[in-house]
């Protein structure tokens, strides 16, 4: 019978992908893709909530829009992609 | 589909590009082939040419890079980020890069393509046979210059097919050393290296000298990665060490322990623990046609669509047959309108890179089993035209060529002729053996040597030289120095100065008339200078001083200065009515 090995998660160097948190990994895409910043109209920049923002990116991948994190969505967070921004501002 | 704020976009429609670098995942023509089927994805819907750059500045700059890479968007490793671009403009507007830490293939894994060998620069197969035992990768077994190589059938026992694999000791890509391979050792400010270095470099690309010294020669090139290469990690380029201590535990394959993204790794020395070198092991890899097609929808002006099926949703997804979706067909046409002109061809299929390579092998032993370079060409079947039948029905003439100012069609032993003066309408049948005795039916391409007036004609892998009716020939196409495994020759373009290019496939070549040989350097890609007209063109000829290239009854027809001015059919050179 073999032994089941122990996991234990390791940083490696160089690696960029650090083990980051469900939430924090939707924080940042979130971000970085342009969903948590909106235009006022006064030409003003402001950040809107997680759950506004969530429910913008679910329309825009063609989610259900439940405006949380659930499963579909972190799915969809971590499929590759193009680096562009989905969202303009 | 959605535009960028303003509706960005190109102000002309003859765009141009240049590939700044290229990734040692896959070769270089495998690269520009990737590309030009991108390009050739939007320019197939719109009336927009994409015109290549070998220098200067052009309308989209291609490269690749990893992380920090000279812009504000740094790139994440492997995986997540793939490539990104901007939207047309100035600058770096208009601009795609391509993440290098990505391993980049043609969607479904290793596309090795082979060297030299035997086998036309066909792609490995794996796993293949040798000697009775099974390999799934890139050998140097039977060989004692360590050079890699690969059957490209699944039993190389059998069928002797093979060719060589990527590495460092067959060529470089980019640099300054022309392609020249690796040497070892080199010396590099004092210090020997016996394998390609990153030191020197704060990119992570690996390089070597290829002289014994680059403090000396400063002759460098970059090392193609060989296909048991880890990717990205701190060790790019290494092959993984088998077995390796992972947390004091041996392991013999790759494995995703000790990371939460599940990926598969392995260490490149024998103890991870001691020396923290690894990278991930090489697995399907992303499509640089597909991502490039999506990235270039960018370069012209469309931003993400929310259509999941679409080209330009901002996710990746593999497809096999490609074809542009109709939501991001409408989104180009909105911004540059509708081809015009002949209906396009739907496009090849993502997975072509069957162009060949000059065959041959280095100057090193092959395989234990020499495998026979001997090729053979099937004669091919055709039925003859009856002289009654209208040339304006023909749907694809055998050759096409401008003799005495006057355009000569060929189709199975029969030719006509038309002209742009007088007397417009087109004149023939006539029998090709009255005019030109002793020719095969079927011919593949025919010109006149502007300076002697001489006729030359090529029909499988022979060719024959006329004088008025005296005929030298046929003599084999291969004593002009062209590859004994090229089939045909399907085109000519009249160079001066006793030159001309032949084409044939996707290559070309150019031959001395004087001395009856081809010219050192060649074959060089269609595309290398003939951008923006279709690669499996059937016939090349010269006319009334531009290129024309056909497929079926479309010709593109392009200017001394190579931009496509005309999209039309054979029937108009026909004067049909």
């Amino acid at each position: 019978w073999s032994k089941p090995i122990d996991s234990k998660d390791v940083s490696f160097p160089e690696d960029i992908l650090k083990n980051m948190t469900d939430i924090q990994m939707a924080d940042s895409y979130l971000e970085r893709f342009g969903y948590k910043m909106i235009l006022h109209k006064s030409g003003r920049q402001g950040a809107v909530s997680n759950s506004k923002a969530l429910k913008r990116l679910q329309t825009q991948l063609g989610l259900e829009e439940t405006g949380e994190l659930d499963q579909p969505t972190i799915d969809a967070m971590k499929k590759p992609r193009c680096g562009v921004p989905d969202v303009r501002n | 589909y959605k535009t960028f704020d303003g509706d960005l976009k190109w102000d002309h429609n003859d765009v141009t590009y240049r590939i700044l670098n290229y990734s040692p995942d896959l070769d270089v023509s495998t690269i520009d082939d990737a590309f030009a089927r991108a390009f050739k994805v939007w320019s197939d819907v719109t009336p927009l040419t994409f015109r290549r750059l070998y220098d200067g500045t052009a309308d989209i700059m291609i490269s690749f890079g990893k992380k920090d890479h000279g812009d504000f968007y740094p790139f994440d490793g492997k995986d997540g980020l793939l490539a990104h671009a901007y939207p047309p403009g100035e600058g770096v507007q208009g601009d795609a890069h391509f993440d290098d830490d990505e391993y980049w293939t043609l969607g479904k894994g290793p596309a090795i393509k082979t060297y030299f060998g035997n086998a036309d620069g066909a792609l490995c197969n794996f796993p293949f046979r040798f000697e009775g035992k099974s390999y799934s990768s890139c050998t140097t077994e039977g060989r004692e210059d360590g050079l890699p190589w690969c059957a490209t059938t699944a039993d190389y026992d059998k069928d002797k097919k093979y060719g060589f694999c990527p590495s460092e000791l067959l060529y470089t890509f980019d640099g300054n050393a022309d392609g020249e391979a690796c040497v070892f050792p080199f010396e590099f400010e004092g210090k020997t290296y016996t394998s390609c270095t990153t030191d020197g470099r704060d990119d992570g690309y690996r390089w070597c000298a290829t002289t014994s010294s680059f403090d000396k020669d400063k002759k460098y090139g970059f090392c193609p990665n060989r296909d048991t290469a880890v990717i990205g990690g701190n060790s790019e380029g290494e092959p993984c060490q088998f077995p390796f201590i992972f947390l004091e535990k041996s392991y013999t394959s790759c494995t995703s322990e000790g990371r939460s993204d599940g990926k598969l790794w392995c260490a490149t020395t024998s103890n991870y623990d001691k020396d923290q070198k690894w990278g991930f092991c090489p697995d399907k890899g992303y499509s640089l046609f597909l991502v490039a097609a999506h990235e270039f929808g960018h370069a012209l002006g469309l931003d993400h669509s929310n259509i999941q099926d679409a080209l330009m949703y901002p996710m990746y997804k593999y497809i096999a047959d490609f074809s542009l979706h109709q939501d991001d067909i409408e989104g180009i046409q909105y911004l540059y309108g509708p081809k015009k002109g002949p209906k396009p061809t739907p496009p090849k299929p993502s997975t072509t890179t069957s162009s060949p390579v000059s065959t041959g092998k280095p100057n090193k032993k092959t395989p234990q089993t020499t495998p026979s370079t001997a090729s053979t060409t099937t004669p091919s079947v055709y039925t003859p035209v009856d002289p009654s039948v209208d040339p304006c029905t023909v749907d694809k003439f055998d050759a096409i060529t401008e003799i005495q100012g006057e355009l000569h069609f060929f189709k199975d032993g029969y030719y006509w002729t038309s002209s742009n003066r007088g007397n417009k309408e087109h004149k023939g049948p006539f029998m090709v053996s009255e005019r030109w005795p002793g020719l095969p039916a079927k011919l593949d391409t025919a010109f006149e040597d502007p300076l002697t007036k001489q006729m030359y004609f090529f029909a499988g892998t022979q060719f024959w030289e006329f004088t008025g009716k005296d005929v030298r020939g046929p003599r084999s196409i291969e004593k002009l120095g062209l590859p004994g495994s090229l089939k045909k020759v399907e085109g000519s373009l009249q160079r001066g100065k006793g030159k001309v290019l032949l084409f044939s496939g996707e290559n070309y070549w150019r031959l001395n008339l004087k001395t009856q040989k081809i010219d050192k350097g060649y074959p060089y890609h269609i595309d290398n200078k003939f951008g923006g007209v279709p690669v499996d063109a059937h016939d090349v000829f010269l006319y009334n001083g531009h290129y024309f290239f056909c497929r079926e009854i479309y010709y593109w027809r392009m200017t001394s200065k190579y931009q496509v001015d005309r999209v039309g059919y054979i029937y108009e050179l026909l004067n049909c009515p």
